[in-house]
């Protein structure tokens, strides 16, 4: 319909067709991902890290049913020299009723690594009133430099209401060379495009997965 | 689905593709670039009735019934989706994860009459 006239539906103001379409896009797009509005990125990850994980997420493997892959950026506090003792922090959108089916968390040892890196990967729970508790989940041996995918326990990982998970990190080479010079080296990457992400696979627990578990 | 010239006044698929970059979306869907927004519309005669474009069998059972009762029921037929596929998008949440999922029956694939 030409500009000016009303839309007999809802009497706002008529939209040429291809505007019309493209509201209905937006509201099926948002509808079809469960979001009120489109996300307002404030922090979009470096394109290097966007670039890793879209190939991480690329090869076939959809989630199976109403699933989600998810791949989450760490925000790194703690000691900044030796990263060793790093909590990572990851901000989770999930449904909030979920399973989590796979767990890996990805970490970047440099070239530099003067020998083989023992790694223990801790979740640190919510605050209570005694501090918080946390749960070794994984331990690792890496000898070789680049990435490393650690699989970690679908069953013992578990976002806060918040959607905040934190894991902590405690590791230490084997041989035990590194003090030599007297200081802790750097001996993981935390930099921008080498910043440890976690990998996951997610299903939200809709009214019927209890059924089909049990059937 | 009978195939859809612009002018066709009978029922079936409109194709229609929309870029994100025309929504202004390309900085958080990651891909596809864009997705067919198909929808179904034209007229569903009596004789059309149930023709989902896909099992004749529907069609010819409707139309025996059209047959032995009236020619013209007082209820219409309409012109709906029939098949549909699922969408599988990319894109960066508010936390700034990315996440890939399925969105299901998000594209028209064919239509038929009611």
């Amino acid at each position: 319909q030409g500009a000016g006239s009303v839309c007999p539906s809802c009497g706002g103001p008529a939209l040429e067709e291809r505007a019309l379409l493209l509201e209905i896009a937006k509201q099926q797009i948002l509808e079809g991902l469960h979001l009120t509005s489109r996300p307002r990125i404030t922090h979009p990850p470096p394109q290097a890290a966007l670039t890793r994980a879209l190939r991480r997420l690329q090869p076939g493997g959809m989630a199976p049913g109403n699933g989600q892959e998810v791949i989450s950026f760490a925000t790194i506090t703690g000691s900044s020299t030796s990263t060793c003792s790093s909590m990572l922090t990851f901000h989770l959108s999930v449904p909030q009723s979920y399973h989590l089916h796979h767990a890996r968390l990805w970490l970047h040892v440099p070239a530099t690594l003067p020998g083989a890196l023992y790694m223990r990967i801790f979740q640190w729970g919510p605050r209570r009133r005694h501090g918080r508790s946390h749960t070794l989940l994984a331990e690792h041996q890496m000898t070789t430099p680049g990435w490393h995918a650690l699989t970690l326990p679908s069953s013992g990982l578990k976002a806060e209401e918040s959607g905040v998970l934190k894991l902590q990190l405690d590791c230490r080479l084997l041989d035990g060379n590194s003090t030599a010079a007297g200081q802790p080296r750097q001996l993981l990457d935390t930099a921008a495009h080498q910043r440890p992400f976690l990998e996951l696979k997610i299903r939200a627990n809709g009214p019927g997965t209890g059924r089909t578990k049990r059937r | 689905t009978p195939t859809c010239e612009p002018e066709t006044p009978l029922c079936c698929r409109r194709d229609r593709y929309v870029d994100f970059q025309e929504l202004g979306w390309r900085d958080w869907i990651l891909q596809p670039e864009g997705y067919q927004l198909n929808y179904c519309s034209g007229q569903c005669p009596p004789h059309l009735a149930g023709s989902p474009g896909i099992a004749a069998s529907f069609h010819s059972a409707v139309f025996n019934l059209l047959k032995a009762n009236n020619p013209w029921p007082a209820g219409t037929s309409c012109c709906v989706p029939t098949a549909r596929r699922p969408l599988s998008l990319l894109y960066l949440d508010q936390n700034g994860n990315v996440v890939k999922t399925d969105v299901p029956d998000m594209v028209v694939e064919a239509c038929g009459c009611s």
